[in-house]
């Protein structure tokens, strides 16, 4: 992998978005992971409907939670993903509205990714932001700076927050993981979390998974 | 951990120098302590005594230490008489894999030539929270949310206290209404913004002790969240089900392969 990456300076990460009062970070995590696919396979960045997926994956749960791994099975039997503009977010589950001729981009297949975060690094240098998911410990008053609970504190088996990593680097020699989240850019660094690196922490490794387009 | 409500005085056990096991977390903290201190101003270490606790991969280190304030050399600051001064401290150390931190200081001053130190303490000299860190409770300036180097650190070593010394109440106070104007909160009832109050200052301890926990950079404060019950935070925002096994996917090829 090489030493540092961000996607965000080569035009691959849309906006941060909000997730509002909805247990929804699983539909971000997962167009996030899309938009960014989409964009190293085809050429361009759209931004994706989560709405879509809240109303129409129907083994999630909305508002109530879901996993990446059933949401992109959703986006592939539905036929893809509308966009932001097409199909925009309630924050709320309503009747299903899916139009597969509005559908913008598609995806062939979902892939799980290593646990070894070199492994994941150097995926993400070349494959593009992955989705994963972590322990959420400490997140609701967190700030700024490069995050790194004690492990028992942030246990691996406890994982309860959907997200997307879009880099990789060092801050003083410190190295972290530049997590986008979906609480809004008044939270955190204009919406993004920085964690700690190649220790494992809060289960960053546990659940990383991608969507495929060919 | 609750901050003593008086400085204390040394007690009648005796007193040993610091035991190898017990030098590192001590000096450890030591150094914690002089951080940020003038070089004229550093104390040194006195006598050490304290306990270990096994933690899985880790030690816990709960220490009292004797620590001596240098002497004053500035006439134009000293006060009289010139007196050499004695704080006593408790400190939690933990070591992990050779890392340490600091969990939690606790000090006071300790007059050693004076039998009843605590008398003394109670009859004019400030509180240990209050003499040590970044500056007074009174010497805080108003909080603003929005300056990202603001720590609360003087505020929440009181936080334990209950009840909340006045001034303390009143301070936070004063951050809650700047985090409702900030995040533009509105309650329904009087009740229910004291309620939010109280939610607000019990989610500032706990963010103190996130912080002091974490071995990372990261500053941990005042969110858009700093009003909400751990648990109602817990079942707006997140989501339990990751926890579930999700449905089986290919493994990737690593990048080497592709």
């Amino acid at each position: 992998a090489p030493p540092e990456w961000d996607w965000r300076s080569k035009g691959a990460v849309t906006k941060v978005k909000d997730q509002g009062m909805c247990g929804s970070c699983w539909a971000f995590s997962v167009t996030g992971n899309v938009e960014g696919q989409w964009f190293l396979n085809q050429g361009t960045l759209l931004s994706l409907s989560e709405q879509e997926l809240l109303d129409c994956d129907k083994i999630d749960k909305a508002c109530m939670g879901g996993l990446p791994s059933s949401a992109y099975s959703a986006i592939k039997n539905l036929g893809g993903l509308e966009t932001e503009d097409d199909y925009s977010y309630r924050g709320h589950m309503q009747a299903c509205n899916f139009s597969p001729e509005k559908a913008k981009v598609y995806i062939n297949d979902s892939v799980e990714l290593s646990q070894n975060e070199q492994k994941l690094a150097a995926w993400l240098a070349k494959r593009g932001p992955i989705s994963v998911a972590i322990n959420a410990f400490g997140m609701q008053f967190y700030r700024h700076g490069i995050s790194r609970p004690l492990r028992p504190l942030c246990s691996p088996w406890l994982i309860d927050h959907a997200v997307l990593l879009v880099g990789y680097g060092n801050r003083s020699d410190v190295p972290f993981w530049a997590i986008k989240n979906s609480w809004g850019t008044d939270w955190g660094e204009k919406g993004y979390y920085y964690l700690h690196r190649g220790s494992g922490a809060c289960g960053v490794n546990t659940m990383a998974s991608s969507a495929v387009v060919d | 951990a609750a901050a003593p409500a008086q400085p204390r005085a040394a007690s009648a056990q005796a007193w040993v120098p610091p035991s190898p096991e017990l030098r590192a977390p001590a000096l450890f903290a030591l150094e914690m302590f002089n951080r940020g201190r003038a070089a004229g101003t550093r104390v040194v270490l006195g006598a050490v005594r304290g306990r270990v606790h096994r933690v899985g991969q880790g030690s816990l280190y709960s220490l009292e230490a004797t620590l001596m304030e240098p002497p004053c050399n500035d006439p134009t600051v000293c006060q009289l008489p010139v007196s050499k001064k004695t704080l006593l401290c408790s400190f939690e150390v933990l070591d992990e894999l050779g890392k340490h931190v600091l969990l939690r200081k606790d000090c006071g001053l300790v007059d050693t030539k004076v039998p009843g130190a605590e008398r003394a303490q109670a009859a004019g000299e400030p509180k240990s929270a209050f003499t040590q860190g970044s500056g007074t409770i009174s010497s805080l300036s108003q909080p603003r949310l929005d300056n990202r180097n603001e720590t609360f650190s003087p505020v929440f070593s009181l936080l334990n206290e209950d009840p909340l010394p006045q001034d303390l109440a009143v301070k936070m106070a004063s951050i809650f209404r700047n985090f409702v104007i900030t995040y533009n909160r509105t309650y329904e009832s009087k009740e229910e913004a004291q309620w939010r109050l109280s939610v607000f200052v019990h989610n500032m301890v706990r963010a103190q002790k996130i912080q002091a926990l974490d071995r990372g950079t990261a500053q941990y404060g005042v969110t858009k969240f700093s009003d909400l019950t751990e648990e109602e935070f817990r079942t707006t925002y997140l989501n339990p089900l990751l926890r579930e096994p999700g449905k089986k996917m290919k493994q990737a090829k690593s990048v080497g392969d592709l």
